[in-house]
């Protein structure tokens, strides 16, 4: 495992604690897309049902069941504990857009036609769009809270450090997985309008608002 | 390429 690959899964981590911590202490999930805590949640259940069949080391198990408990943890908050300050007005992203097409390809392009391939595949290609509901949101609510851009910033810094992983890995491994290289790379671009205004606006204490 | 074995990143 190389530095790239523990600090990603490092960003993983503390994005999910920064969005779990300032649910908790705001008690409020304003400005938060519930569709994309949804998204995340299935992301992980259909990736890591290797839980059951194989064993890689204590920390690929441990952190895999931390990634699940917030997921879901996550979404239990924004729709039963403090889903009356659920922006459900905003969070109108149109799901089928996303699962179908994502659901279709999975079928077509994956390594082995077997359940579990084709679910990890799933979860390879949902996750490189599931952010797209809470960009969404924040381009029509045209602002987001300062915290939810640590958040935004934490996740897509974990995207683009596994890219320098996957880079890191080719090099010294010569090890590629094509499905997760490409949607790793279709998803780090989503983020980059995101990091632009981060740098210019977030970092320089204002809060990031869309004209 | 990695097969279904072969997932240790998360």
């Amino acid at each position: 495992m190389n530095i790239f690959r523990i600090l990603g899964d490092v960003s993983h981590l503390l994005a999910m604690i920064i969005l779990l911590v300032k649910i908790w202490r705001s008690k409020s999930c304003a400005g938060i897309s519930g569709k994309s805590q949804v998204l995340f949640a299935i992301v992980f259940t259909s990736r890591y049902l290797d839980l059951f069949t194989n064993f890689f080391s204590i920390y690929n198990t441990v952190m895999k069941f931390v990634f699940l408990m917030c997921a879901y943890i996550t979404v239990y908050l924004i729709y039963g504990k403090f889903r009356k300050t659920f922006d459900n007005e905003n969070d109108s992203f149109r799901l089928e857009f996303l699962l179908i097409p994502v659901t279709g390809l999975s079928f077509l392009e994956n390594q082995s036609f077997t359940p579990l391939e084709i679910l990890w595949t799933f979860s390879i290609y949902l996750e490189s769009v599931a952010i797209l509901p809470q960009l969404f949101m924040i381009s029509k609510t045209g602002e987001a809270e300062t915290i939810t851009t640590h958040y935004l910033f934490f996740l897509g810094l974990y995207h683009a450090l596994y890219l320098a992983n996957w880079i890191w890995r080719y090099q010294t491994e010569n090890y590629y997985d094509q499905i997760a290289v490409v949607s790793g790379v279709v998803q780090t671009i989503f983020y980059c309008d995101f990091f632009y205004l981060y740098v210019t606006k977030v970092l320089k204490g204002k809060k990031l608002s869309l004209p | 390429a990695g097969s279904a074995s072969g997932k240790d990143e998360l």
